[in-house]
């Protein structure tokens, strides 16, 4: 695992985070609860809780999805390529390509299309960004850059648990084993920010 | 677009080819050699940290620079770190990816081992 430069994260005060869909998305519920799905994965190994609000304006974090340039310079590519990027903290935007064929229920097992996402996949790794975790060279880390299409990979890895901990500290609740293993000590931070 | 399975894609939504699948035709290729694609191959590597931000020289020449990204993205990617670009390097570049760069700053610290000493790139964070 590896953090954003000068390790930022989300400051002690702000556990309980909030985050919003742009509302011009006008998203399913179906498609926002693979996301309320995706936090659930991080808040049940850490000490953060997220919450859906409705005023996209005032959350910790706020989702959307868009085509091409959409004004952070940094515009998507169309189908496949770049799929998504997020912000380090605190700033809480997560941005996914909406020229993608993102795929909800993630069931690969009869051979997908080329172009299909899960995209449950990808929003577990944005909220590692947005939390303030870069990219890990373990490939079956959440945190691994990239995932081959008609692929679903939803689980934490020891590397993305011993990460996120590093920041945040354990969930009490949790019973995982990477909470005993020893962490592997201070890095320079890098990984990935935008 | 959203479909809520892989069967409700519709056929006319799936490409006949990805962005980065022209990157297949630079297998084999190593400092020293020119190639058509190099200048789109080193656009990637800059977008994702490889390449310093001041790095200009987007000609068709493999360059010392363009080695020592390979090397470090073959690091970072636990592929054989020979500079040159091998199959296994292209088939995991073309891959789709998250659009955070790898690194940021300094030295990439995505690769558990220790970089190599010229490996050291400095990109500036957006």
């Amino acid at each position: 695992y590896s953090f954003f430069p000068n390790r930022p994260r989300w400051p002690p005060s702000k556990s309980q985070l909030t985050y919003a869909f742009l509302p011009e998305n006008q998203l399913s519920d179906v498609v926002k609860t693979v996301f309320s799905r995706a936090f659930e994965r991080w808040s049940e190994v850490t000490t953060l809780t997220f919450t859906e609000i409705s005023s996209f304006n005032r959350a910790d974090i706020r989702i959307g999805f868009f085509s091409r340039e959409h004004g952070d310079g940094e515009p998507f590519d169309g189908v496949l390529g770049t799929l998504a990027h997020a912000f380090s903290p605190p700033t809480g935007r997560c941005h996914f390509d909406g020229e993608e064929n993102w795929v909800i229920d993630g069931d690969f097992l009869n051979g997908a299309p080329l172009s299909a996402v899960d995209l449950e996949s990808v929003a577990v790794h944005e909220i590692g960004h947005i939390l303030g975790l870069g990219h890990s060279s373990v490939e079956e880390a959440i945190m691994y850059p990239s995932i081959s299409s008609g692929t679903r990979k939803v689980e934490l890895a020891d590397d993305d648990i011993m990460g996120i901990q590093e920041l945040y500290g354990s969930n009490p609740n949790y019973n995982g084993s990477v909470s005993s293993l020893t962490p592997t000590g201070e890095r320079e931070t890098s990984g990935a920010s935008r | 677009h959203f479909f809520p399975n892989i069967t409700a894609i519709p056929s006319s939504l799936i490409p006949n080819t990805t962005i980065w699948a022209a990157f297949s035709n630079l297998v084999g290729c190593k400092k020293g050699q020119k190639a058509d694609g190099l200048p789109k191959l080193k656009e990637y590597f800059q977008y994702f940290g490889y390449l310093n931000t001041s790095y200009s020289d987007f000609s068709d020449e493999f360059d010392d620079s363009l080695e020592i990204a390979v090397k470090t993205y073959q690091l970072n990617f636990n592929l054989n770190a020979t500079g040159q670009i091998d199959a296994e390097t292209i088939k995991r570049i073309v891959v789709p990816r998250c659009g955070n760069p790898d690194i940021v700053n300094g030295t990439s610290a995505m690769h558990p081992g220790k970089p190599s000493a010229n490996s050291t790139i400095h990109t500036v964070a957006h």
